[in-house]
C-alpha cells in the first residue's frame, strides 16, 4: 500500500533523500523464490532528515547482534530492495566481505556517507546491504546502472575510504542479471 | 538544485540532539 509522504519539522535538517529501511531473514538452506523474499521484507521505518534517522537508529540492534541470515536494507523511498525494482533492473552491486567483528562499525560508516551523499554520482545509489552470515558478514551497495564504469569507479574508491578498508580487502562488483542467474 | 550534502563528524554531532530521540 501507498505511505503517506514523510514529515520534516522546520528544525530538522532534510536529507537529499528520504530513506526505508527493511529486515529480512531467511531460514539456512531453505531455496528463497521471489514471493518469499518479497514475504519476508519487513519495513522497519522511514526518516527524511538526520534527526528522524538517529531516532530510528538508536533503537535498532546492532547488525553483531543480529541472527545469521539476517539482513538490514536501507533504501531510497520508492526502491524496493529486490532486483525486480525497475530502479534496480539495469543496476548492480559493490560486495565487501568482512571478517567477523568490524560489521556494525562498517554499517555505520557506509550508512552515514550514504545518507551525508558522500559518494557523488547522482542519482546512481539505491541503497545498502548488511548481511549477517554464519563465518563472514557482507555489505553491499546497490547502483541503478552497472554499465556506468566511471560511476562504480567511484562507488569503490569512496567505499573504501569511508570504510577505511585496506588495498587488500576483497571487493566485487556483481550485476543483478548476473545474480539473477546464480 | 543543490545537493544535500553532510560530512560524518556534522551527522555524529546530531546524534544526541533532543530531537533525535
Amino acid at each position: 500500500g501507498l505511505l503517506p509522504p514523510i514529515e520534516i519539522n522546520p528544525n530538522e535538517h532534510k536529507l537529499q533523500y528520504a530513506y526505508a529501511l527493511w529486515y529480512s531473514r531467511r531460514s539456512p538452506g531453505k531455496q528463497t523464490s521471489i514471493q518469499s523474499y518479497d514475504q519476508n521484507l519487513k519495513l522497519i521505518g522511514r526518516f527524511a532528515s538526520v534527526e528522524q534517522f538517529w531516532g530510528l537508529y538508536s533503537h535498532l540492534v546492532r547488525p553483531s547482534e543480529l541472527t545469521t541470515h539476517t539482513d538490514f536494507h536501507l533504501f531510497k523511498v520508492g526502491i524496493k530492495p529486490m532486483w525486480e525494482d525497475e530502479a534496480n533492473q539495469k543496476g548492480g552491486k559493490w560486495i565487501v566481505r568482512l571478517r567477523k567483528g568490524l560489521v556494525s562499525r562498517c554499517w555505520e560508516n557506509l550508512i552515514l556517507a550514504m545518507l551525508g551523499e558522500q559518494f557523488m554520482v547522482g542519482e546512481e545509489i539505491c541503497g545498502a546491504v548488511v548481511s549477517i552470515r554464519f563465518q563472514e558478514d557482507i555489505i553491499c551497495v546497490w547502483n541503478k546502472t552497472a554499465s556506468d564504469v566511471a560511476t562504480t569507479a567511484r562507488i569503490r574508491d569512496t567505499l573504501r575510504r569511508v570504510l577505511h578498508l585496506p588495498a587488500s580487502a576483497s571487493m566485487e562488483y556483481k550485476t543483478h542479471n548476473e545474480s539473477l542467474k546464480n | 538544485g543543490t545537493r544535500i550534502v553532510y560530512e560524518r563528524a556534522f551527522l555524529m554531532n546530531l546524534r544526541n540532539s533532543p530531537i533525535s530521540r
